[in-house]
């Protein structure tokens, strides 16, 4: 996967830190300190579908899909995630009780064109 | 613009950075609020104080076995390329980088890169601070040239730049680079793979000899 750069229009991932301190959260969230919210963006022309991790099998597959029925009928491909991990978050909840709660897929890891 | 390419992060990128900063912002709020099952952010009557809090937390975590670094480290060799490790706390550990005198002399540094292979303790990110220290002028103490944040997710090779600290030790006389590396507290040592040669820190520089200023002659 590529982590998004200066000005690259490729599909990438960007990395986006929201810190809890100054959206005025940290006295209700303990742990930890802010959310990674990465997320994918960037073009995925054809010559890219099928690429989650570069994976060179099933890629070869959809460019001879894409072939047998001519290039135009295929629709385009979308930059999406193909690695998540979960938010583990430790906060007081209504009642004050601290809760310890692990949410899945709220971290992107890497992402890929579909 | 019509003609881009949909997709749903591609609107994102029209915005103004700001526009674009608290639209991500509310979506986070959103998101984790949802997930949670809160229909707003609670208020904290009595918040216990965060340090207390924390330290009860690590207490009860159980605590990964001491990787405190084996004592017979080798001691590095010169050449810039091994770390002689010293003042290492639970919480930091220190490298000194020694350059050899032929590197130091009449060269121009035009790169160097610092290497660091981390071993991570578990799953998630751990915070690192890299601080690049060099001496002050009376050379006693050290001051901090500069420190970068970073967030160690897996095992494996990282690098720095450190290109402009050495120019400026060497610009300074001095032949040592020294990097401090400081994790949390429940990381042990940040470098547990020092002791194998094979993924020992090291910089790697890059010189070109300064050739004498030929007068041009008109």
């Amino acid at each position: 996967s590529i982590d998004c750069s200066g000005d690259s229009r490729m599909c990438c991932r960007k990395e986006f830190f929201v810190d809890f301190k100054e959206i005025g959260w940290e006295d209700w969230i303990i742990q930890p300190e802010g959310y990674h919210m990465n997320y994918c963006a960037g073009l995925c022309p054809l010559h890219m579908a099928g690429i989650p991790g570069l994976a060179a099998s099933f890629h070869t597959a959809v460019l001879n899909l894409i072939k047998a029925n001519n290039a135009d009928a295929a629709v385009d491909s979308c930059c999406v995630p193909t690695q998540r991990r979960p938010l583990s978050l430790l906060y007081y909840d209504r009642d004050s009780n601290i809760v310890k709660t692990d949410i899945p897929d709220m971290i992107v890891d890497a992402c890929g064109c579909t | 613009a019509p003609e881009a390419v949909w997709c749903p992060a591609c609107g994102l990128s029209a915005l103004a950075p700001t526009t674009q900063r608290d639209a991500l912002i509310a979506l986070a709020k959103q998101s984790i609020l949802s997930k949670l099952h809160l229909p707003a952010r609670p208020n904290v009557t009595q918040p216990m104080p965060r340090g207390a809090l924390l330290t009860a937390l690590r207490r009860t975590r159980v605590r990964p076995v001491d990787t405190a670094l084996p004592s017979g480290i080798p001691r590095g060799g010169g050449g810039g390329s091994g770390p002689h490790l010293r003042s290492s706390t639970s919480r930091s550990v220190r490298l000194h980088f020694h350059f050899a005198r032929e590197l130091a002399g009449s060269n121009e540094i035009l790169q160097a890169t610092l290497h660091l292979f981390w071993a991570v303790p578990g799953p998630g990110t751990h915070p690192v601070t890299v601080r690049l220290l060099q001496p002050d002028p009376t050379g006693l103490n050290t001051t901090v040239a500069s420190e970068t944040r970073l967030e160690v997710q897996r095992d494996g090779w990282a690098t720095l730049d450190v290109g402009r600290a050495v120019q400026s030790l060497f610009g300074q006389g001095s032949r040592r680079l020294t990097v401090e590396l400081e994790v949390a507290e429940d990381w042990g040592s940040p470098l547990l793979a020092i002791h194998s040669d094979s993924h020992r820190p090291f910089v790697a520089a890059q010189a070109r000899a300064r050739t004498p200023h030929r007068v041009q002659r008109r």
